[in-house]
This record gives C-alpha cells, sequence and structure tokens, in this order.
C-alpha cells in the first residue's frame, strides 16, 4: 500500500473547507465528503453536493437534522432517494427548521450510489487500504479537540465509541510525530491545519486513535452507464446534438 | 507565574478575539461571563503549548468561549450504532502481502 495518501491532492475533495456552524450535523458532512470523493474517482467530476438535502429530507428514522445522525444511514437515504443534489442546488442553511424541499430530480443533475459498505472494524491496516482506495468515513471522540490547531492529536479521547462524524481523507508519517490519518472535518478552515485534523495512526489499541477504526464506512459507486450522464458527457452529447439540428437545418 | 499574562493583557486578547469571530453578547452580564471562560481555555491552552514534547499544539478559534460541556452539546452529534455496522464486507480487509 502507498506510504502516503492525500486524496485532495487528487482533486477528489472539494477544496472549501465546509463549516456546520450551530448545528449537529457532521453526519451530512462526512456523507457528502465520502459520496464527492467517490463521485469524481468513478467519474472524474468533482461536484459539491447538498448537506442541507441530508439534515432536512433524511429525517426521523436514524438521523435527526441538527439533533445528530450517522453517515451510513445517510448513504442508505442517498440510494433510497436515487441520489444527491449539488449544495448549488439545494445550499446549506445551517438549521433543520425547513421542510424538505421538492427538487425537480429529473432536470437536476444528481449524484447517485449503488450501495456502502463497512470496513472491518478495529482493524487499522484494512482501514488503511480503504482509505487507499476512497475517502472513508468514520466516528471519533472529539470532545478534547475543540482547540486542536496544528500537529499530530495524540492527546485524551473523549470517550471509546466516537461523537463526532469526520472523513478520513489520506493518511502519512510525520518525521517528528509519526503515522497519522489526514481527517477532514466541519467545524470551518480556521479550526486546525485549515479546517483539518492529523490524528495518531497505527495506535497500541486495535480501535484506533479516539475510536477511529471503530465504524469505518463508504460508499460504493458502480462504474455503470451513470457515468454517460455526469455533467460533462452530458453538455457534450448536448453539444453535438445541436451541431447535428443546426447542419440539418442548413 | 510571569509567564502568566495579567489580566488586561487577557482582556486585550479578548476583545481582539470578538472581532475575528464576530461574536457580541446579548444579555446582560453575558461578555463578563464569555470571558472568564475564555481566560480559563486561554490558560489551558498555554500550558498546554509551553510543554515542548507535546505532539500537537492548542490554539485559540471559535470555540473558545464555550464550556466544554456547550461544545459537547452543539457540536458532537455524531452517532453509531451496532447495528449500523452490521455488514461488513472483505473489500478493504487487509491481508498480509497486499498490494
Amino acid at each position: 500500500l502507498p506510504d502516503e495518501v492525500d486524496w485532495r491532492e487528487r482533486g477528489a475533495v472539494v477544496p472549501r473547507v465546509k463549516a456546520q456552524g450551530d448545528c449537529g450535523g457532521c453526519w451530512a458532512f462526512a456523507a457528502v465528503g465520502a459520496v464527492e470523493g467517490i463521485n469524481q474517482i468513478t467519474t472524474g467530476e468533482l461536484i459539491s453536493l447538498s448537506e442541507q438535502e441530508l439534515l432536512d429530507c433524511d429525517r426521523g428514522t436514524d438521523n435527526f437534522g441538527c439533533t445528530g445522525g450517522g453517515a451510513v444511514w445517510a448513504f442508505d437515504f442517498i440510494i433510497k432517494n436515487d441520489g444527491i443534489v449539488s449544495d448549488e442546488v439545494y445550499p446549506y442553511s445551517g438549521n433543520d427548521t425547513a421542510a424538505c424541499k421538492a427538487i425537480e430530480m429529473t432536470t437536476t443533475r444528481v449524484v447517485t450510489i449503488n450501495g456502502r459498505e463497512v470496513v472491518p472494524e478495529n482493524d487499522e491496516m484494512s482501514l488503511k487500504k480503504a482509505v487507499a482506495h476512497q475517502p472513508i468515513t468514520v466516528m471519533i471522540s472529539a470532545a478534547n479537540m475543540s482547540d486542536y490547531k496544528s500537529g499530530v492529536y495524540k492527546g485524551p479521547c473523549s470517550n471509546l465509541w466516537g461523537d463526532h462524524n469526520v472523513l478520513i481523507v489520506g493518511y502519512g508519517t510525520s518525521p517528528d510525530e509519526g503515522d497519522y490519518w489526514l481527517i477532514r472535518n466541519s467545524w470551518g478552515p480556521g479550526w486546525g491545519e485549515g479546517g483539518y485534523l492529523r490524528l495518531q495512526r497505527n495506535f497500541n489499541e486495535p480501535t484506533g486513535k479516539c475510536a477511529v477504526a471503530l465504524a469505518p464506512v463508504y460508499p460504493i459507486k458502480s462504474n455503470s452507464s451513470s457515468n454517460l450522464l455526469s455533467p460533462s458527457v452530458f453538455k457534450l452529447v448536448l453539444l453535438l446534438a445541436f451541431q447535428l439540428i443546426s447542419l440539418a437545418l442548413l | 507565574t510571569d509567564s502568566q499574562r495579567n489580566e488586561a493583557e487577557v482582556r486585550t486578547m479578548y476583545e481582539q478575539w470578538l472581532v475575528k469571530n464576530g461574536k457580541n453578547y446579548n444579555g446582560l452580564g453575558e461578555k463578563e461571563r464569555r470571558f472568564k471562560i475564555f481566560a480559563d481555555n486561554l490558560k489551558s491552552i498555554e500550558e498546554h503549548n509551553s510543554d515542548p514534547n507535546q505532539s500537537y499544539q492548542r490554539g485559540l478559534n471559535q470555540f473558545s468561549d464555550l464550556t466544554a460541556d456547550e461544545f459537547r452539546s452543539t457540536y458532537l452529534r455524531g452517532k453509531v450504532e451496532k447495528k449500523s455496522v452490521s455488514d461488513v464486507e472483505e473489500r478493504y480487509k487487509y491481508k498480509e502481502g497486499d498490494v
């Protein structure tokens, strides 16, 4: 497996670090980041997707808007919903007071996934193999990380099962501080290393540092015909059609 | 200790932090209450950072006027239940020698 991976360098991570604001919607940001990643890896298109659609529409069974939830169930919603739209179409409002907006899915570009799976738990080597293939959502116990600023976090963890959903977008080794997971958070670019956290990797507990290896989940997207509908190909087909029509009219 | 800041210095930092983070408080006395929380957080941060053996640095940010409980109740809402990890797949199961 590669010694270092950083999906930001591979263009599979939206450059703008998003901020959940005073809303407990971390689960939506983790899920959206993972879908943005696998979509780019599979189709070549990096599209910033809508956390707000999840907060407003995936509500009432396992996920509860700003009150909390888990990326694993957000993936199930996206599959049932036949996709998720961009945050251009369904922008973030930072609260969950609105009802689910009815988006005309046929005319709007949506990103679909075909399933979701769980990485073998309590196994940082399997998690490393997974991250080498795509960004992975994880739970970490983050109560002691509110003022993390830089470096490889080896500090205290608040519980054993995790309380904050985030996205691993890479891993590496620091010459001074050792192995780390590269984690994209949803607390804005002013937190941590430009919005990112480096968390100790290859910890002496199977759960990983701060429960990182306890419940890693990822979406699956097959390389199927849906790519023919990716926005760039869609535009190309449209252009070609107009060309043919204009030729026919001449 | 002399390395600890005096209150005037901390107040100046607090005022700068308020502007930088666009904070303003409504309730009477709220600003003073928040100042005490801010000062405690700053003290804890500086004690941590003064230890050269730490692997990471801590610093002021948008959460610096919150108590640990307030931070936890608003921003830590991820949840995982055993049932959600029921379908562990072998796709990424690591085997010795994996390339």
